[in-house]
């Protein structure tokens, strides 16, 4: 169950992809 | 991480033959993970830089001078990338200091699991001969946090870690380090170096610097990063005083600005981006000759 967890954690180390302004716009609306 | 070593230094020592010195005796060769950390006059963990004196940088007066050897930089993929077991040892050495010590956060059942990889990385396989019940007493196994959450008793844990030991059997040691230190990777247990930063708003956000790039999380949740930078798309960082710059490699995009506290910490964050980002490149170029031949050796 842990090695599980482990491994699906894997997947969302990454931010999902998106552009610099759609960077800027989500930055300032925190 | 597990021993300690005394060395002599003269008034014109540089951090680099110094921190030379301990790699040679270490028997470490892939140094750029690696640096000496020092406490300065202020109290603040401070990385020896290699291209001053040792007796020119703010380092506590101390007899001796102390000094921690530690990872500085973290490889992408562990698995992967560390090529020699002394490198790995010195990572796993680390990795499981600082989750014992809870200076990470980790779950009960990881903190078992993880354990029960350290128990094999120790003793190799488990075998009812040698390993008569309360091998494991005076083991450190578990962080202090999880023995205090729950009510099981020391012998209790140390059964749970058993089973689990006794699972891994034919797992050489140096497998089972590595095994922990995957988990632990994606746990993202370690290699992450968080920064509090403000937006225009004020509102508290993380940011973290990785040997992928930078991330910002929101400021309860610290293991899914909202917003990326991988160093891909990232021409140029520089701050001035409070204010942090990331220029995209698309001239048509817009900077993106953030606000860290102090000076001294954008500072940090400087310096951990170059490293990184130099580590970054380095890997996706043709390995040298050195590394070609360390390969070769752990192959053999």
């Amino acid at each position: 169950e842990a090695k599980e967890k482990a491994r699906s954690k894997r997947a969302n180390k990454r931010a999902p992809q998106m552009d610099w302004n759609k960077k800027h716009e989500l930055f300032s609306n925190f | 991480m597990d021993a300690e070593l005394e060395f002599a230094i003269q008034p014109n020592t540089t951090g680099k033959q110094l921190f030379d010195q301990v790699v040679k005796t270490v028997g470490l060769r892939e140094v750029w993970y690696f640096g000496l950390q020092y406490m300065d006059n202020k109290g603040f963990p401070t990385w020896l830089k290699l291209d001053k004196k040792v007796s020119a940088q703010e380092v506590r007066k101390e007899n001796p001078l102390q000094f921690k050897f530690r990872a500085k930089f973290f490889p992408e993929d562990v698995s992967e990338e560390l090529i020699q077991d002394i490198t790995q040892k010195l990572f796993f050495l680390q990795v499981k200091e600082g989750i014992l010590s809870d200076e990470v956060y980790c779950p009960p059942e990881t903190a078992v699991l993880l354990g029960s990889y350290a128990v094999q990385a120790k003793f190799g396989d488990y075998s009812r001969e040698t390993h008569k019940s309360g091998y494991l007493s005076s083991e450190r196994l578990l962080p202090q946090r999880v023995l205090d959450q729950h009510k099981l008793s020391r012998d209790q844990w140390e059964e749970r870690i058993e089973v689990w030991h006794s699972e891994h059997r034919g797992m050489l040691k140096e497998d089972a380090m590595l095994e922990y230190l995957k988990i632990a990777q994606d746990l993202e247990m370690y290699g992450i170096n968080y920064f509090e930063i403000k937006n225009k708003k004020g509102t508290d956000l993380w940011l973290g610097v990785d040997s992928l790039g930078l991330n910002i999380y929101e400021h309860d949740d610290k293991l899914t990063p909202k917003i990326g930078f991988p160093w891909s798309e990232i021409r140029n960082i520089s701050f001035n005083d409070k204010k942090f710059i990331i220029k995209p490699i698309d001239k048509k995009a817009p900077d993106f600005v953030f606000y860290a506290p102090r000076l001294r910490i954008n500072k940090r964050i400087l310096q951990l981006c170059m490293g990184n980002h130099e580590l970054y490149m380095r890997r996706r170029k043709p390995d040298t000759i050195e590394v070609q031949q360390m390969k070769a050796q752990a192959k053999e």
